[in-house]
């Protein structure tokens, strides 16, 4: 998966 | 979810906790610059509009809907309490808004990964956070007597930055095909600019002085 897609941070 | 990641949330949530014991027990808000907390609240509200589209879990909902509560509620007790609002220091307070806001949103037009409203407002979210405690620190610089708490909140804060650089490099090893360069050029940024801040802390610490910066 493409991380800067994610936003799985705060 | 590493034990940076974790620890650097606990440290920010942690943060947020001493300034409002600061601000509704002691009722008291000196030190604490308004406009670093109003750039918190833009920073935190421009980045969480995907709280009811985009779910990462529970955790992450919650702490959104905490982060998001408590700049709104800090902001509201240094505008409208009546006691807390007496104690703001609005004179040395002087940093313009606009002076950040322009310059990271103009960036976030320019380098960001879609061009959508969304992902220009969290873009520049990211950019804002990193220079958003800018006016704190002018503001701790012309600070005669910096109280314990509000010496303890920014390093918190700095503390929160520190650890997820750590987190990011943990990522980076164990995940693959993991790379963000905007959060994490805007991260290194944001932790550098508390370098100076988190020298002069430790130093008063390990020779038992009360904390004080250079003019």
């Amino acid at each position: 998966p493409d991380d800067e897609d994610e936003k799985d941070e705060l | 979810m590493n034990i940076f990641r974790l620890c650097g949330d606990m440290t920010h949530l942690l943060s947020v906790v001493v300034l409002l014991l600061k601000i509704h027990t002691i009722k008291s808000c000196a030190g604490i610059s308004l406009k670093t907390q109003e750039l918190y609240a833009l920073v935190f509200a421009t980045r969480y509009l995907d709280i009811f589209t985009h779910h990462v879990s529970l955790y992450n909902t919650v702490m959104k809907i905490i982060f998001l509560g408590t700049s709104f509620t800090i902001v509201w007790y240094m505008r409208h309490h009546k006691v807390v609002r007496q104690t703001y220091d609005k004179e040395q307070d002087t940093f313009k808004h606009y002076m950040l806001i322009i310059p990271c949103f103009a960036l976030a037009l320019l380098i960001k990964t879609k061009f959508t409203p969304l992902e220009v407002l969290w873009t520049f979210s990211i950019y804002l956070e990193a220079v958003a405690i800018f006016p704190q620190l002018v503001l701790l610089q012309r600070t005669k007597n910096i109280d314990n708490l509000t010496g303890n909140y920014v390093f918190l804060l700095g503390a929160y930055r520190g650890l997820y650089l750590l987190n990011w490099i943990v990522r980076y090893f164990t995940e693959k095909g993991y790379r963000q360069w905007i959060t994490w050029i805007s991260g290194i940024v944001q932790t550098a600019l508390y370098a100076d801040f988190f020298y002069y802390y430790i130093k008063c610490w390990r020779n038992n002085e009360k904390l004080h910066l250079p003019s």
